[in-house]
């Protein structure tokens, strides 16, 4: 299956 | 904020409403910025408009300004093509003036749109040495995603030093569209370049990406830069005055 991931993982919460 | 061609502003309207129906725009003496997510945090985007882009722009303390982008493109809806724009806060106040004004200054309208105080979440976006970065006519970018999303929700792109192709596949079958890279290029707008570091195979949502297209309008071409394991950056520059810039978390196989 492929999941759509979210986007956090990727930036950095301000 | 003053622009002799307000038709611009209504494509920047008209490119974020979709993905984002209300955000805070920040002012600056710099100009005008906005960060927001999407409501299932899967997509981002980042505008900025810099002062020296307007006609006339002035901005005497920063201000955070909470607008329905659904209601101000409807406002906007209303302008003539030609019309001039300008948008106002005063001090204090909770709404925003929006005034156009025709090319031969016959006609002036304005409309006030109440402010809304929305809670808003800053994301920092680290600087990418992206492995892929292509240019392609924004209009064949939307095509693009208009026609992959006939075989499915998710495109695949991979790109070669050749070019870059675009496969989506479903419960239909399977269709995959190949861009070669220009070769000979006499109008810029039409190329399709590829600078390419590592060759790269990612997958996103059709949705998203269609989406994105919606600001296509803003510019002749469409810059998208990938690595793998990043999120898709879809890049619209606004004249000489800024970009608006989408990220797309990549679909991951379980």
């Amino acid at each position: 299956t492929v999941l759509q991931s979210d986007l956090y993982p990727y930036f950095d919460k301000l | 904020a003053r622009l002799l061609h307000g038709s611009i502003f209504a494509k920047v309207i008209e490119g974020l409403r979709e993905l984002v129906n209300e955000a805070t725009w920040e002012c600056s003496g710099n100009g005008i910025t906005l960060q927001a997510m999407d409501s299932s945090h899967v997509a981002l985007v980042s505008l900025v408009m810099r002062s020296e882009g307007f006609e006339s722009y002035r901005c005497d303390r920063n201000m955070s300004l909470g607008i329905s982008l659904v209601s101000m493109s409807k406002v906007l809806k209303t302008m003539g093509k030609d019309d001039s724009l300008t948008i106002r806060v005063n001090d204090d106040s909770d709404s925003i003036i929006i005034a156009m004004e025709s090319q031969n200054q016959d006609k002036f309208a304005d409309y006030e749109l109440r402010l809304m105080d929305l809670d808003s979440e800053h994301l920092g976006i680290p600087d990418t040495d992206y492995s892929c970065a292509i240019k392609m006519p924004s209009s064949e970018f939307s095509r693009i995603c208009r026609d992959m999303s006939i075989m499915g929700d998710s495109v695949l792109i991979c790109t070669t030093k050749e070019g870059v192709k675009f496969s989506a596949k479903g419960d239909l079958g399977q269709g995959s569209i190949r861009l070669v890279q220009t070769t000979n290029i006499e109008k810029e707008e039409e190329a399709v370049i590829i600078e390419m570091k590592e060759a790269v195979a990612l997958t996103f949502a059709v949705r998203y990406l269609s989406m994105f297209c919606k600001a296509a309008p803003l510019s002749p071409q469409v810059g998208l830069s990938l690595s793998e394991d990043t999120p898709l950056m879809c890049e619209f520059k606004i004249a000489e005055m800024g970009h608006v810039r989408f990220y797309l978390a990549p679909k991951i196989e379980d």
